[in-house]
């Protein structure tokens, strides 16, 4: 294929920074309104006091409420709608979750390791009631780890998009054509970071994170699994659809 | 399977 211009890689880089700001889900102007407010110690305690099964069910609503946001960030991007359906729904379904993780670094507050969940910032203990103790530590040190590399909203959409075009996913029926998407993708993501005069470790760092997402969301599945296997019918019942279809 | 995918993907990006 030939090769891609400056101005297409510019372009690239316009109409994903664009699709992600309108799908973001909190603007930064909105997080700093918000200041950044914690949970007082008896609002913490009443998350921690909530029955596992009520804990799990609102989690995953708010992962549900994000992941339909990232949907609409995938519409958006330039040739995603041109996959066929199956190769679409491949990526979402693998890829969805990952974003989510990635885009929780833009509502993560480093100095009091905490996230913005449910109104206010939450610290891992907020979540001791899901009983996945080492999965929320592990998802705390992702968002720290990724804040510490101070991307740009430019660059979080480049890298969210990257992660979402992995032509590695199994049962993708035109695996060229989204490795195609992806090395285009890919060159818009380096082309913005020499734009901004990131040093070229950047790259590198963010392809590491990639292997770290795949692991979060094994373990998230794992985690719902084993959570199913004692709550049959709360999952059934009172989980998100969206949520059930992606992670059933 | 996977109707609310389907649906999504056909809701217009308005």
């Amino acid at each position: 294929s030939p090769p891609v211009s400056m101005a297409e890689l510019d372009h690239l880089v316009q109409i994903i920074s664009k699709s992600h700001l309108e799908t973001c889900q909190y603007l930064r102007e909105e997080l700093q309104q918000m200041s950044w407010q914690s949970f007082l110690q008896d609002e913490v305690e009443s998350y921690q006091n909530k029955p596992r099964e009520a804990m799990w069910q609102l989690c995953a609503v708010k992962i549900t409420e994000a992941i339909q946001y990232v949907v609409e960030f995938a519409k958006r991007i330039d040739g995603f709608m041109d996959l066929c359906q199956n190769d679409q729904i491949v990526l979402l379904k693998a890829g969805s979750l990952e974003v989510v993780f990635v885009r929780m670094c833009r509502v993560f507050d480093s100095q009091n390791n905490a996230v913005y969940f449910d109104g206010k910032f939450a610290g891992p203990d907020v979540f001791r009631a899901l009983g996945c103790d080492d999965l929320i530590t592990s998802v705390f040190d992702f968002a720290k780890s990724l804040c510490s590399l101070h991307l740009t909203e430019d660059e979080l959409a480049l890298f969210s998009a990257f992660v979402l075009l992995s032509a590695d996913r199994s049962w993708l029926q035109e695996k060229l054509q989204v490795e195609k998407l992806q090395q285009k993708t890919q060159l818009a993501l380096q082309h913005v970071l020499q734009k901004n005069h990131r040093e070229d470790g950047v790259l590198n760092k963010l392809r590491c994170k990639v292997a770290v997402l795949r692991s979060l969301c094994s373990r998230h599945t794992e985690k719902l699994s084993a959570f199913r296997a004692v709550y049959p019918d709360i999952v059934r019942t009172h989980f998100p659809p969206l949520y059930k279809e992606l992670f059933g | 399977k996977h109707k609310i995918l389907h649906q999504l993907l056909q809701n217009s990006t308005s």
